[in-house]
């Protein structure tokens, strides 16, 4: 400091409130008991503290999952915020976990509370990791899927980020379709 | 209104803050 004087450490606000989720499959509770509600953060200080003591998305067991979402909003299709949304996906090819994952993961996590999707921002609800031995997911969920300009940018923003080859494309699906879906395969809305 | 944006660098230059 300029008197010579220590300041103290004041740490750096994050725009929105964010809150971390942890799912584990046990079958003998259902879904809402499986999700955990792990603790929310506001400042960059508190989002790293939180990162550094938590296993990496490739530590977790098959079945689970993180999500961040903010404050307020429930990591479920149900919620008011999530129910007319969808969400872009990323699957990832099971050689990929680990490094690709955990890489991927971090960046979304950092273009979340980094407010990085600029003017659509206010559209995006938060982001699941899913851990599955048919291979690994990321999905980054926004609120309306009927605002295709806000969907399509936010798309564009994380092939940007993810820096994901422009050749290969990512799907947007809407969370009624996914609810809805007979088989094993959802519609994209968006690509 | 305002809105609170980090650039990429800057949240990772924090990663060690004390």
């Amino acid at each position: 400091s300029v008197s010579g004087v220590p300041q103290p450490y004041i740490k750096h606000p994050l725009q929105n409130m964010w809150t971390l989720w942890y799912y584990e499959n046990d079958r003998n509770k259902n879904w809402e008991e499986n999700q955990r509600e792990v603790t929310s953060f506001d400042t960059v200080e508190d989002f790293w503290s939180l990162f550094h003591h938590i296993k990496q998305a490739s530590e977790l067991k098959q079945g689970c999952d993180y999500s961040l979402f903010k404050k307020g909003i429930l990591p479920m299709w149900e919620d008011d915020a999530n129910k007319r949304g969808g969400r872009w996906l990323i699957n990832l090819e099971k050689k990929h976990r680990g490094h690709d994952l955990n890489n991927y993961w971090l960046e979304v996590l950092l273009c979340l509370i980094g407010e990085a999707f600029d003017d659509y921002h206010e559209d995006v609800c938060g982001a699941v990791v899913n851990i599955r031995a048919k291979g690994d997911k990321i999905g980054i969920w926004t609120s309306d899927a009927l605002k295709s300009q806000s969907v399509v940018e936010i798309g564009r923003k994380i092939k940007t980020r993810l820096n994901i080859n422009p050749n290969m494309p990512i799907g947007y699906q809407i969370h009624k379709d996914t609810m809805a879906k007979s088989g094993s395969v959802t519609k994209n809305t968006y690509t | 209104g305002t809105r609170i944006v980090y650039e990429r660098a800057f949240l990772l230059q924090l990663r060690n803050s004390p």
